[in-house]
């Protein structure tokens, strides 16, 4: 049971190292579907769809090395895992400036301790 | 300062929203600001009209002429504050509804302003004045680097790197002593945030980020606000 996956407690883990294997694409096309499912995205062409499922993947090795550098947490598919990174910036953030002006307002010191 | 400490358990944040694709967070950390200190003020829970802002604030920075507010394609939080000041207030979400575009014409109705800011200041680049202004002064609209949040599902992040370039708008609605990461297998202090993704992102739509080290700028830019004390 454990090698084909039945086992509750062997979790498949795509290894971004070895994009060759078939199983790997089918695993992250598992991963893709499952996506589309749960953020019901649909693409307008096969083309798009195509270009989708390159970025998705790339996500997906995006994600293992967020784990990585940030194993506190936990990293995954998102909403937003079939965007790049400059689409992600582009679309879903949206502070325009990377300082305060300067004249702004400073707030007084408050007492911290007692 | 309490140990531990979240405005949520107050009544002073609203439902997580969500700003679709529209690069509008900017709106929506200084709605949730004001929504929270219009709270402190006057015991109601409003929600703000974040669409008034894309359509209406074009506040520019004096010092920087081509960073004005605008809409979806970005903006600052300290700038809503001062449009909202000088403009007499925000109306309500439901007067004034999301559209999750910015091409509409500015719709605001002095006579339906629901909250009104009284001064707005930012807060020094000290985690214990951080957590003093959010006891005392209600939600925190504060920026940060997003890069870890594209791909965060749960749990306390602290990344070993993460830039200070800031790129995202949010508020820091309270904060904990201790979150349990059974990596590192010892507590850490962390910042709760509220996003505007939707509920379905990370923790219900929230996120927690370590304290100690300004982790992804954090700490870097955070400014309180001050509502009017009036009832609507």
């Amino acid at each position: 049971d454990a090698l084909n996956g039945d086992d509750p407690l062997i979790r498949e883990v795509v290894d971004g190292q070895d994009a060759s294997s078939s199983n790997l694409l089918s695993a992250e096309q598992h991963h893709f579907s499952l996506f589309k499912s749960k953020f019901k995205k649909s693409y307008g062409s096969q083309e798009e769809h195509d270009y989708r499922f390159s970025v998705f993947k790339a996500n997906l090795r995006r994600a293992a090395r967020h784990q990585a550098l940030d194993p506190t947490a936990s990293h995954g598919v998102t909403q937003f895992s079939d965007l790049t990174p400059a689409e992600f910036r582009k679309q879903v953030l949206g502070l325009r400036r990377l300082r305060l002006p300067k004249d702004a307002n400073e707030a007084p010191i408050l007492p911290t301790s007692d | 300062l309490p140990e531990d400490f979240d405005w949520r358990d107050k009544g002073a944040v609203g439902p997580v929203k969500n700003q679709g694709s529209c690069g509008s967070c900017w709106s929506f950390s200084a709605t949730g600001a004001l929504e929270g200190a219009h709270f402190l003020a006057t015991g109601e829970l409003v929600s703000l009209s974040e669409q008034q802002l894309v359509d209406c604030d074009h506040e520019c920075d004096p010092e920087e002429p081509d960073s004005c507010d605008s809409g979806c394609n970005g903006g600052l939080m300290n700038s809503a504050f001062e449009y909202t000041f000088k403009a007499g207030g925000l109306m309500r979400e439901e007067d004034y509804p999301y559209t999750g575009t910015d091409r509409g014409t500015c719709k605001f109705d002095k006579n339906k302003v629901a909250a009104r800011v009284a001064n707005f200041s930012v807060v020094s680049l000290d985690e214990d004045q951080i957590a003093a202004n959010l006891v005392k002064n209600g939600p925190l609209a504060v920026a940060i680097n997003a890069v870890f949040m594209q791909t965060y599902i749960g749990g306390v992040s602290c990344p070993y790197i993460c830039s200070r370039r800031l790129d995202h708008g949010v508020l820091l609605v309270g904060y904990g002593s201790a979150g349990y990461s059974p990596i590192r297998m010892k507590d850490k202090p962390y910042w709760i945030i509220k996003n505007s993704w939707g509920e379905k992102w990370g923790e219900n739509g929230f996120y927690k980020i370590c304290r100690g080290r300004n982790v992804c700028g954090v700490d870097s830019m955070v400014s309180t606000v001050a509502a009017v004390q009036t009832t609507s």
